[in-house]
């Protein structure tokens, strides 16, 4: 399940928008102990100014997004926008029965999308 | 066979070699493997979707409440128990040997072993008749040969009481702690009460392994100066 992007097009400034991944969807329901599912989230929107500065809190803005964004304001045709992309993430765990009957835990890094940034 | 498309090129990125096809017993999630996973993603479980607080990072790769590395815990259940006769009642000379056996085929060799927990529950009638003494349990590795056989004696250990599970920490007793996990596990365990006093019996056996796999596995990223 995603969050609509208003008005079909990039949905206003980079920042992360709700996705969430049910396992049931996937068909994992039955070997997935838990979660259910989890909020993988996804980044999207603009990054022309000022968007490709760091809002309050956000990641620090890299200096080469900022240059880009100001290129592409003085001259559109020099190259295009920063791009939005995950700037923080974090792990999710998942308990499940393997094909050996046992019961495993596993770690996995990066499954979460907490902040977006241009770069 | 791996399903194919996205749902394959994710369970790749999961590390999982196939599709679990479920338990083929449905069998209770051991309390243990609860907690640990409370542990890494109590927003999770609680209120079904995910929340980092702010600032919180877990360390990578680290089982805390075990307090070792890993990114990889199994709960493995005992092979042999369909298999194990039931107990005569037996003076305490000729306490029984219990063969048990653990698949460890599903551990990748790229996996690291940092802990092997033996636990064995024994049933609430032996616990109540304890000697004061204790017991002494014994850890063998048992041969091909059907039934246990002594074999090398991997470790001895006290058993004060057996109100609560008795653990015993196989890693470099039955495997050296830098080899690769074996493919299987077979041991010859004895539980002999060290004053004269009833035979106890095994009612459960199961081995905790966490292993690191490096491949998932990312260090921590350093704070931007």
């Amino acid at each position: 399940k995603a969050e609509p992007v208003a008005g079909g097009g990039l949905g206003g400034a980079c920042r992360a928008r709700r996705l969430y991944v049910s396992f049931r969807e996937v068909g994992w329901h039955r070997w997935v102990i838990a979660p259910r599912g989890f909020l993988a989230n996804y980044c999207q929107g603009q990054c022309a100014l000022p968007a490709a500065l760091s809002g309050p809190g956000g990641p620090p803005a890299l200096n080469h997004a900022v240059l880009r964004a100001l290129m592409h304001a003085a001259t559109p045709r020099a190259g295009g926008l920063p791009c939005c992309v995950p700037a923080r993430l974090s792990p999710i765990s998942m308990l499940f029965f393997d094909n050996s009957d046992n019961v495993v835990l596993r770690h996995y890094e990066d499954m979460v999308v907490d902040e977006c940034g241009c770069r | 066979p791996v399903p194919p498309g996205p749902a394959a090129a994710l369970l790749q990125a999961l590390g999982l070699r196939d599709a679990p096809q479920g338990a083929p017993t449905l069998r209770p999630v051991p309390p243990v493997m609860w907690r640990l996973f409370r542990r890494r993603d109590p927003q999770e479980t609680r209120s079904g979707l995910r929340r980092t607080p702010p600032g919180a990072t877990l360390q990578p790769c680290h089982v805390e409440e075990l307090g070792v590395a890993g990114n990889i815990v199994r709960h493995i259940p005992d092979r042999g128990a369909a298999a194990r006769p039931p107990e005569p009642a037996s003076a305490a000379a000729q306490c029984p040997e219990w063969a048990v056996v653990f698949d460890l085929s599903a551990v990748e060799p790229a996996e690291r072993p940092s802990r092997a927990r033996l636990e064995l529950r024994f049933a609430a009638a032996a616990a109540a008749a304890a000697p004061a003494s204790g017991w002494e349990l014994s850890v063998a590795r048992a041969g091909e040969a059907a039934g246990p056989d002594p074999g090398a004696v991997l470790l001895r250990q006290a058993v004060p009481a057996l109100e609560s599970p008795v653990r015993a920490e196989l890693l470099g007793a039955a495997w050296a702690p830098n080899a690769s996990v074996p493919r299987s596990l077979r041991l010859a365990l004895a539980l002999r009460p060290r004053a004269p006093a009833a035979c106890a019996r095994l009612a459960e056996a199961s081995l905790l392994l966490v292993t690191l796999d490096p491949r998932l596995c990312h260090p921590l990223a350093r704070p931007r100066r």
